[in-house]
Parts: C-alpha cells; structure tokens; sequence
C-alpha cells in the first residue's frame, strides 16, 4: 500500500499511480500531487498514514460542497427529465431504476422510449417500465424522437403523471447531426413546459474522453447532473472528478449494478474512500 | 502536439549526432505524458516506455530526419509492433461450424459486433447462425433477432425464459452442425470481471461449445481500467483476439495498446459506427498515430 510507513520519494510515486489508475487525469494529478507535497512539507507530515487523510481532504475540495445534488422536480405539473450520452452507457437501465425509485416515493412516472434508432430499444425499455410500474410512450422503430417526446409530455401533462422521463438513442458527441438532434428534441419538449432535469450518463470506465463527452452535450443540450454508471467494476471513474473541477456539473447519481435497486445518490466522501482503498 | 513538444526539447538540447541520455530522458517525460493522457493503462505506459528508452538511445541520427521526428519514428514502431499486424482475420477450422466467442463488459458493443460479424461473413458467402446468448438484459434477445433479420442471417434464440446459457448455446451448436452452417457466433451477456459468477458462466459456455475464436469486445473510450479488464478476461478464457468499438468516437483509444500488450492477442476488427456495415480490420498504424494525438 502506497500510504504505510514513513513518506519517501517512493511513497509520492505510489500515490501519484493511484490517483492515474483511477482515471483522474495526469493534467489534473499533477496539481493535487504538488499541493500534497507543500502541506506535507508545511505540516511535518511523517506518517504516510495522515498522508492518506491529507488527501482524501485534497481531493474533497475539488467537490463543490454546496452544489445541488438532488433531482429537479418542478414546482407544478409533471416534471419531464431527459436523458442523454454516448452508446452503451447505461441510460435506458438507469431510466428503469429511476422510475422503481420515483415509485416507492408514490409519484407516477411515464417514460418516453425517444430511442427510435436502436434494435428493439423500445422494448427493452418497455421491460423496464412494467418492472417500475411505469407507463410508456413509444411510436413505431424509425419515428422522429421529437415526435415521441412531444407525445409524451403532452400525454404526461393531461394526464397529471408526477414525471417523465425521456429515453433518447445512445451518440457520439462527435457526430454533428446527432447532437443537433438532440438539442431539437429538447427545444421540442420544451415547448410544452419546462425541462427539470437532463442527465448525462457516463460509463465510469471512460478515460479522459468522458470529459470531452460532458463538455460536449452541456454545449448541445444544456445538462444539469451527471449519473456515473458502472462503479461495480473496477474503475474508479475518477474523471467525475475532472467533469466537477473544470465543468462545475454536478455528479448526482451512481449506477453500482444491473439491478432495479441498483441506483445511489452520489457522495462525494464515499467516492473518494472508494477510490483510494 | 506532440512532435512540437519534442521540437523544443531538441531545440533547447542540442543534439550532435546521436541521441544523447539527457535528451532521450526528456522525451520519454513527453512520450509517458502523451500516452497516459491517451489513456494508455499506467503499467503499460512504464513497460513500453522503457522499451523505447532501449530503442533509442544511443540511436543514430538520421540526416534526413530531425531528432523529433526520429523519435516520433521509434516510438511509432514501438506502437505498431506491440499493436499487432493489420488484417489478421479469423482463424479457419477443419470441421465446421467455426465457432466464435464474443464477451466482454456491459454496453461494449459485443450485440451489435456480433451482428456485424455475421454480416460480413455472408458477404464472404459462407453461412453464419447467430446464437441469442445473453439470456439477462431485458429484450437482448429481441434486439439480436432484430439485428439477425437486417443481417439476413438466422439467430438461434430460446424465448422460454430459461436462464441456462450454456443449454442455449449447446442447442445452438447442435443446429449449427445438423443444418450445415459454416460459422455460429455466440453473442454473450455484458458482465464484470470481477463477478466470479458471471466469469464461471463465460468459461462454462466455452467449454460447451469450443470456439476457434474467443473475441474480447472492448470499447474505444476506455481508460485505465483495460488493464484489469484485458488480465481478468485473459485469466477465464482463452481468448484469440479483440475487438475495439467506437472508434468512429473521439477518443484517443490508449485502451488499444493496453489491450493488446497484457492479452497478447491481435486486435482483429473495429468497430466504426452503428450499422452492420461499420466493422473494419484494425489497422494498428493508424491506431498508432491516433493515440499519439
Ligand atoms: N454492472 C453494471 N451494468 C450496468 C450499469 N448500468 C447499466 N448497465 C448495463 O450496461 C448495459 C447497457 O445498458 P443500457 O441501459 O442499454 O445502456 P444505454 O446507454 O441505454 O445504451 P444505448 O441506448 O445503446 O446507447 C446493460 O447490459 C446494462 O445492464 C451499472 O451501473 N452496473
Ligand atoms: N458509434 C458506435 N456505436 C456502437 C458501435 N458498436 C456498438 N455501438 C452502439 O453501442 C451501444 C451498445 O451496443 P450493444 O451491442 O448493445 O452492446 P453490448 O456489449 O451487447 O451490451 P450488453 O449486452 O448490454 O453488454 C448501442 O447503442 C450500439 O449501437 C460502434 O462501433 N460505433
Ligand atoms: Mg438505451
Ligand atoms: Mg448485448
């Protein structure tokens, strides 16, 4: 363990491996490794031990304690939620998830399977909406997604649903057309009403291109938080921590499993214990 | 850029001749920071730098190259070899079917690979049968049969509801072999390395259906956690080859090397967009120069 015994030059080494195997970013673990050193110097650190705590600390104040955390509900009606990020993520699985949640807080919940690209999106959507108890809007496969999510929030809205959450079609946010799309589909939903939430979703085994991936769909469709997905694994998904610092969005959810329970609030203490055990 | 920052660093050094160890010290600085910022996994950053610090120094400088351009040269060749020859295709086999392993993480694009595959080996006019493997994520099944009819390729699917993997994929075989198909692609559910359970079932479908090829799927945005995912997989079954998606994305696709240097397998396909068309073999010099930025 880099963090046992007296600090040596090995010791900074050791550290500086696991704040990069975690995907944090060579550019942003310089900073944090330097300023480590200074307090270290500063504070006569000579247990590798408080070393750890020091930098649990240090990281700690890259998370913006007072940020927003919580999901957006609007003050009347439905509140309509959009969810958006590159192929494979795990949108459509945290969509399911959210809904059971909302549920167990006895809201009604609608999603809108604005998928209309993928192979059987709509179903697998649908599979997850009847495990929620959730109701679902869905068009024919190749529908334009505006057209769905605009069905959608106006059937929400008649019919009171407390929220609905728009499933939209996995992309690559260096694809010009598909981001335009997206932020038609949300020029559309907004037409009826205000959107609450739009939540980017990023695998937490993404590497620095995650930050890209924020950075670009904040650009095209405005987001408001983050769900980090696959903490299950072994990634530490560490350039939550990156997004946070230079984007200042919040990361409000993580995904730790497939399962419909498998959805928890993020906390910033929690992740950094996670990430440097 | 790369290649400017190296121009500095031998504007500031200057060199007579050959490359000399401060030089070759700064460089590798820059080389080890261009590579960890392409998410090349830390351990094989270290190894491969050390490789290049053997390959260039005391390296001769070329008249016609600049020193920067001599080292963008070693290291390209360092890259391209550890990345492996271009076009190595699926092995053949002497008895069909040719059964093909595809597993990997969840979301990687193993269904859609899948498919891919089976487009491209009716193309080539032999006979593939598809097999509905991931009996876990909800309309999996669905979403191959989908994908199977674009294809015009049949997918061998039981909608029963079981959950036995290793019966499907059995079942699959059987017809493979009684209806005279020249290939059976197994596509498999998403799972984590380190879910024992699910890493027992990936090696009991193996044992099942003895495949000539077992493909890791392995998206392109992947970042430090390659490493773990590429020993983890390696350490289950006996795979033959990779295949990395999304590289019609804009990542740097470090996750590449690392793959291919802990697997030691050549990575066989890209995956290059959505369609069933967007499947290329991997070129690993291009792949070479993209992750050098
Ligand atoms: N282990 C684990 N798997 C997850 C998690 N979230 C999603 N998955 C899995 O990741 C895979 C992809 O999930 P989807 O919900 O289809 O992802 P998506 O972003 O909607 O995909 P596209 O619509 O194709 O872009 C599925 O196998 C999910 O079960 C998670 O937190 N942990
Ligand atoms: N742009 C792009 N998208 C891809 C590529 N390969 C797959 N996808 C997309 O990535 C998402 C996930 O693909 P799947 O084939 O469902 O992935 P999977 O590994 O089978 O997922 P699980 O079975 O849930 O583990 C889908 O939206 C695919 O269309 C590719 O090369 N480029
Ligand atoms: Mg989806
Ligand atoms: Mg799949």
């Amino acid at each position: 363990d880099a963090l046992r015994g007296t600090p040596t030059d090995e010791t900074w080494e050791d550290l500086e491996a696991v704040l990069i195997q975690a995907d944090i970013g060579v550019e942003v673990v310089t900073p944090i490794v330097e300023r480590l050193r200074d307090r270290a110097r500063t504070e006569k650190v000579t247990v590798a031990g408080d070393l750890r705590k020091l930098l649990a600390a240090e990281l700690l104040d890259l998370f913006d304690r007072d940020r927003e955390r919580a999901l957006s509900f609007a003050d009347v009606g439905t509140s309509v939620w959009l969810v958006v990020g590159v192929n494979g993520t795990g949108k459509t699985t945290t969509i399911g998830k959210l809904a059971s949640d909302l549920k167990d807080h006895g809201r009604t919940v609608s999603l809108a399977a604005a998928d209309t690209f993928r192979a059987a999106a709509d179903e697998q959507l649908g599979v997850w909406a009847e495990r929620a108890g959730a109701q679902l809007i869905k068009h024919q496969p190749g529908a334009d997604p505006g057209a769905v999510a605009f069905d959608a929030v106006k059937n929400a809205r008649a019919k009171g649903i407390d929220v609905l959450i728009v499933d939209t079609a996995g992309r690559l946010h260096n694809k010009a057309p598909l981001m335009d799309e997206l932020a038609k589909v949300r020029r559309v939903i907004e037409k009826e009403g205000s959107v609450d939430e739009v939540l980017l979703v990023i695998d937490a085994t993404a590497g620095q291109n995650g930050l890209v991936q924020a950075r670009q769909f904040a650009e095209s469709a405005g987001v408001t938080g983050i769900v980090l997905t696959k903490l299950d694994g072994t990634a530490k998904g560490g350039i939550a921590i990156a997004i946070e610092e230079t984007l200042g969005l919040p990361i409000k959810l993580i995904g730790v499993g497939e399962g419909i329970e498998d959805l928890e609030p993020f906390v910033p203490d929690d992740f950094i214990a996670a990430l440097l055990s | 850029s790369l290649s400017g920052r190296l121009d500095d660093i031998f504007t500031r050094l200057r060199s007579r001749g050959r490359l000399d160890e401060k030089q070759v010290d700064e460089v590798l600085r820059e080389i080890r920071l261009a590579l960890l910022e392409a998410d090349v996994s830390l351990k094989v950053v270290k190894a491969f730098v050390t490789d290049v610090r053997e390959r260039a120094a005391g390296a001769e400088i070329h008249k016609s190259l600049t020193p920067a351009q001599q080292i963008i040269k070693i290291v390209n060749l360092a890259l391209v070899d550890v990345l492996g020859e271009k076009n190595v295709g699926l092995r053949p086999v002497d008895m069909p079917p040719r059964v093909i392993l595809i597993a990997g993480l969840q979301g990687s694009g193993k269904t859609t690979a899948s498919a891919k595959l089976a487009a491209l080996l009716k193309k080539q006019g032999r006979k593939p049968l598809l097999a509905a493997c991931d009996l876990r994520r909800p309309a999996a099944i669905r979403q191959l049969q989908l994908l199977g009819e674009q294809a015009g390729v049949e997918v061998s699917a039981d909608v029963s509801g079981t959950n036995d993997a290793v019966a499907v994929a059995t079942a699959a075989l059987k017809h493979a072999r009684d209806e005279g198909f020249t290939d059976l692609i197994v596509d498999t559910a998403g799972r984590m390395h380190v879910d024992h359970e699910l890493m027992a079932e990936l090696g009991a479908v193996e044992k099942a259906v003895d495949p000539a090829e077992t493909l890791l799927v392995c998206d392109a945005m992947t970042g430090q956690d390659a490493v773990n995912v590429a020993e983890s997989f390696l350490a289950e079954v006996d795979l033959t080859g990779v295949i990395l998606t999304k590289l019609d994305g804009d990542a740097r696709g470090g996750a590449a090397l690392s793959m291919a240097y802990v697997t030691q397998r050549p990575i066989k396909f890209a995956g290059v967009g959505e369609k069933l068309t967007d499947l290329e073999p991997f070129h690993p010099d291009r792949m070479a120069s993209r992750i050098l930025g």
